[in-house]
């Protein structure tokens, strides 16, 4: 993306600035990380205009933490994965993409059917459950979520599954009651094993902007996250607000969407991902 | 707030003397970052802001007591001039069914708002016909009709072994034969760089002649927003916007990006999950909201 050039002139330093805002990386830790950069040039004493794009990278994927984050599913099961987040942001999509990559690598796993309010949101995951092979629990439309959490992981330890991925309806951070029912579900697990759910993600579209901040810090508050499932990384959108969330909340991401199909799920890497805000 | 902050640094910059442009630079740097923490597009904000500066290094600012004020009233009066001006209103046809298609990303709401928009008509003394044209999300036909059922309104389907434009058309048949007037086309979610889903989408387009194309944003969409909202637009001609989950605290300035891209009108917004959550654009609030 990156014009080529023959010097490191101010021209370089702010069109770098442009494409990390572009990337939703957020004007504040833009300009923070060309002032890192301005740094790191005179320090390493670069010359070479074609050096300092790379640097750049190195200096983002020092932010994410370097190594990379994978779900802890190595602890004895069920293994409970509650997956959040706000509304159309890909949650259910994702869990059918995650059961496949679990049972691809020999576990047993069973899925709950927690989002008992959106139209046909049963059906939806009853076809992914199809699709994959697995178990899904559910309950009626309009249930208690919390009652359908409570059943998924009484079948899951009576089944000896290994994973037990949760499903839940969307909700924008905002609404305090929902946030409420997310806390209730979760207080559920964590009484019927103590160290449950093991993971808690939160799915956010690569396409969403600095309200991502907001959801994460909301979500955080509500459950204590463990991770982030960043979704739609097929398109042109860059998914750069996670950066942010990386700095202020120290959540990583442990998993990117690359599509819709089964098998359009990956464990994040760092460097690829700092790589790619400037292809 | 942004008022807050501009109140500060003009404060700031006049107790050094008279202000003078070089201050009023300095100052619109606040409204520039706010502008861009409300995910408006980079370059919609570049282009906004010189238009902006025109206004503010004129007299009525650099003479004003309340210089603040003054800047932060030409942003608005700018942003409600570049959003506005257009009727929040569907293009009806001259001769029954008007077709509408609604088109976007995926997980933007356009199912939902599909079902919003029908009972809307429907209180406007229409009689729409819902027809479920997304044949690859696993029950997305199902989705459809529950929320057809839900306000008892008919939805049109022929399962998804038929491809979208042979669904079109026989939906706006049956709508003449069933005497409903509007006709409401869901679609599947879609990448606007899917080359096959997009021609897809203008197969459907040419097959019916819509007369409304209404493209359906979510309200939190960042700096990608131009790219979506230009290639939708350069496709199929688009009638429309709907941006919809307006009732979290996402500020929205995809919405101005939308608006200067590709000059198409906000006609709606979606503000909840329940199907009465949709009203017509206010350009005065949306601004509000963008400035913070
Ligand atoms: N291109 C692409 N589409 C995705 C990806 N993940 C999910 N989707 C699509 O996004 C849309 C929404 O996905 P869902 O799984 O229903 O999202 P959700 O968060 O469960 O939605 P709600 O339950 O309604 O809040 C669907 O059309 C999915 O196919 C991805 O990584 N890439
Ligand atoms: N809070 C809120 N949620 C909304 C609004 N509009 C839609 N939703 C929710 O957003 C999610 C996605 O809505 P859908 O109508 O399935 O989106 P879609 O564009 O049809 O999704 P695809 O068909 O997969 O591309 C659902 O959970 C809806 O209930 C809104 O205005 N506010
Ligand atoms: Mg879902
Ligand atoms: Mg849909």
């Amino acid at each position: 993306l990156v014009k080529v050039r023959k010097n490191i002139d101010e021209s370089l330093y702010e069109e770098l600035e442009e494409i990390m805002i572009e990337a939703d990386m957020g004007a504040d830790i833009a300009i923070d990380l060309v002032e890192n950069l301005r740094g790191e040039v005179r320090q390493r004493k670069i010359k070479e205009a074609v050096e300092v794009t790379p640097l750049l990278q190195e200096l983002i994927q020092d932010v994410l933490g370097g190594e990379n984050q994978a779900l802890m599913l190595n602890v004895p099961g069920p293994v409970v994965v509650m997956v959040v987040g706000v509304n159309g942001v890909g949650k259910t999509t994702t869990i059918g993409k995650l059961a496949y990559m679990c049972k691809s690598q020999g576990q047993k796993v069973i899925i709950g059917a927690a989002d008992t309010f959106r139209a046909a949101a049963i059906e939806q995951l009853e076809i992914w459950g199809h699709r994959v092979g697995v178990d899904v629990i559910k309950h009626q439309h309009g249930a208690d979520p919390a009652a359908v959490a409570y059943d998924s992981l009484q079948a899951a330890k009576a089944r000896n599954a290994d994973v037990l991925i949760i499903d839940t309806a969307g909700r924008l951070h905002t609404k305090s009651n929902l946030m409420e029912e997310l806390k209730k579900i979760y207080r559920v697990l964590r009484r019927e094993i103590p160290e449950a759910p093991h993971e808690t993600l939160l799915v956010l579209d690569a396409t969403t902007g600095q309200n991502a901040i907001s959801q994460a810090k909301l979500f955080n508050e509500a459950i204590d996250l463990t991770g982030i499932v960043l979704t739609k990384l097929d398109g042109t959108a860059k998914g750069g607000v996670i950066i942010g969330i990386n700095e202020s909340l120290n959540i990583p991401v442990k998993l990117i969407g690359i599509g819709e199909g089964l098998d359009d799920l990956r464990v994040f890497d760092a460097g690829e991902f700092a790589a790619a805000l400037f292809t | 707030s942004l008022a807050e902050r501009l109140q500060d640094a003009f404060k700031k910059l006049k107790s050094k003397g008279k202000l003078n442009e070089s201050d009023v630079d300095l100052a619109l740097k606040e409204v520039r970052r706010a502008l861009l923490s409300a995910d408006v597009n980079f370059q919609v904000v570049k282009d906004f802001m010189k238009r902006v500066r025109e206004r503010a290094v004129g007299h009525d600012v650099l003479d004003s007591l309340t210089p603040a004020q003054q800047v932060i009233k030409i942003v608005h009066d700018e942003l409600v001039g570049l959003m506005g001006g257009e009727e929040s209103k569907i293009n009806m046809a001259s001769k029954p069914p008007t077709v509408i298609m609604m088109v976007g990303l995926q997980g933007a709401g356009k199912t939902t708002t599909s079902a919003k928009l029908a009972r809307l008509l429907r209180k406007q003394g229409r009689k729409p016909l819902l027809v479920a044209g997304d044949i690859y999300r696993p029950a997305a036909i199902k989705q459809l009709e529950v929320l057809g059922s839900q306000l008892d309104m008919p939805v049109f389907s022929m399962g998804d072994k038929q491809r979208p434009p042979a669904i079109a058309r026989a939906a706006k048949e049956s709508a003449i034969n069933n005497g409903q007037d509007v006709v409401i086309i869901d679609t599947a979610g879609r990448l606007h760089i899917d080359e096959e889903l997009m021609e897809e989408l203008f197969a459907v387009k040419s097959e019916i002649k819509p007369d409304e194309i209404l493209l359906v944003v979510d309200a939190m969409t960042g700096q990608d927003a131009v790219n979506v909202a230009n290639t939708f637009n350069e496709r199929l001609e688009l009638d429309g916007v709907v941006l919809t989950k307006l009732d979290g605290d996402a500020r929205g300035g995809a919405a101005l990006s939308v608006k200067a891209v590709t000059g198409r009108p906000i006609k709606f917004v979606g503000i909840g999950e329940k199907l009465d959550a949709l009203e017509t654009f206010h350009p005065n609030r949306m601004a509000d909201r963008i400035l913070g």
